[in-house]
């Protein structure tokens, strides 16, 4: 899954996925990747979150939506994030996925579950050349 | 950080990229500039994970999710289980320009795309049908079945529900749903 989220100069915050979802799965299932709220939620006042991962699990805890909630309560990227897969831990410890948050003023963090690591890739106004970075968070 | 500003799960570099040079080469608003950016991975198949000619469903065929969110209308335009049309956030951003819905689904979002234009063609390729095949031949394992007969953790379907007296005697597959580890969720295979 494609989730991603644009911020322009002017602070317009967007946010959004594309999929093909997962593998074998029962004909008309639908995971969470268009699912608003779940796969990816974004509020100008606030700034943006997206999710990757087992979509039947993730979307019973809106992620997305949550985490840009922990942002407007004060939290920052990484902590609003961690928050979310902590919750999805509690009652699926082994289930795999990954959320990533943005702030409205362009700070971003992650957090995940079930892999060693998880990557996302950045690029934004610090570097002028817009050269795209990737960065990893251990998992949970 | 600093604006602009895009983020993208995975290593998916050359959407990432396409995103932001759309936005500040291109001057796309920050919607257009979405549907370039996840457009690259559906035509890339970023991963088999986005786009035609992956993660193929029980009977071998892709369907497709997308959605785009408009942070400041607060706007939304989904598909969920797109058949036969590749370009699913294209399409997400016809529902969300040309509709007053949120979410269009199935062969139904289908034919709202034939009518916006887009194309009918399989998404099916070679990778996806031996992948499908393979999964056949391993008697449908992995599977997302449970409480159905056969036992699905060692035959394919078709399946029926289990009887009444396995629902009364609480004979019911409950506590596996916590262990999600033999859906061998992974880079390779999510949402």
């Amino acid at each position: 899954t494609i989730s991603m989220i644009i911020i322009d100069h002017a602070g317009h915050v967007v946010a959004g996925t594309s999929t093909n979802g997962a593998r074998h799965k029962i004909p008309g299932r639908v995971g969470d990747s268009p699912i608003p709220g779940a796969g990816a939620y974004a509020d100008s006042e606030v700034g943006a979150a997206v999710a990757t991962g087992d979509g039947d699990v993730m979307m019973r805890f809106l992620p997305a939506l949550l985490a840009v909630e922990g942002l407007r309560n004060g939290l920052d990227p990484n902590e609003a994030a961690a928050q979310q897969i902590k919750r999805i831990v509690k009652y699926y410890p082994t289930f795999t996925g990954g959320i990533v948050v943005a702030t409205k003023e362009g700070r971003h963090g992650a957090s995940c579950n079930g892999m060693a690591e998880f990557p996302y890739s950045v690029a934004d106004g610090t570097d002028s050349e817009g050269e795209v970075k990737v960065y990893t968070v251990k998992c949970v | 950080g600093g604006l602009p500003l895009v983020v993208t799960t995975w290593r998916f570099l050359n959407a990432t990229l396409r995103a932001y040079q759309s936005l500040t080469v291109g001057e796309f608003d920050p919607i257009d500039a979405l549907v370039e950016g996840c457009s690259v991975c559906e035509r890339e198949q970023c991963d088999g994970t986005v786009g035609y000619g992956g993660s193929p469903d029980e009977t071998g065929e892709t369907t497709l999710d997308a959605m785009l969110m408009d942070g400041t209308t607060m706007d939304v335009g989904a598909v969920a289980a797109l058949r036969e049309v590749k370009h699913a956030a294209a399409v997400a951003k016809y529902v969300l320009r040309n509709t007053r819905h949120t979410m269009l689904a199935g062969s139904q979002a289908t034919d709202f795309a034939l009518q916006m234009g887009f194309r009918r063609e399989t998404l099916q390729t070679d990778a996806s049908r031996t992948m499908w095949e393979q999964w056949k031949a391993n008697h449908c394992q992995p599977n997302f079945w449970r409480n159905v007969i056969p036992s699905p953790s060692m035959s394919c379907g078709p399946y029926e529900p289990v009887s009444a007296n396995a629902v009364r005697n609480n004979r019911l597959e409950e506590s596996s749903e916590a262990d999600r580890t033999d859906f061998r969720f992974g880079r390779y295979n999510h949402d």
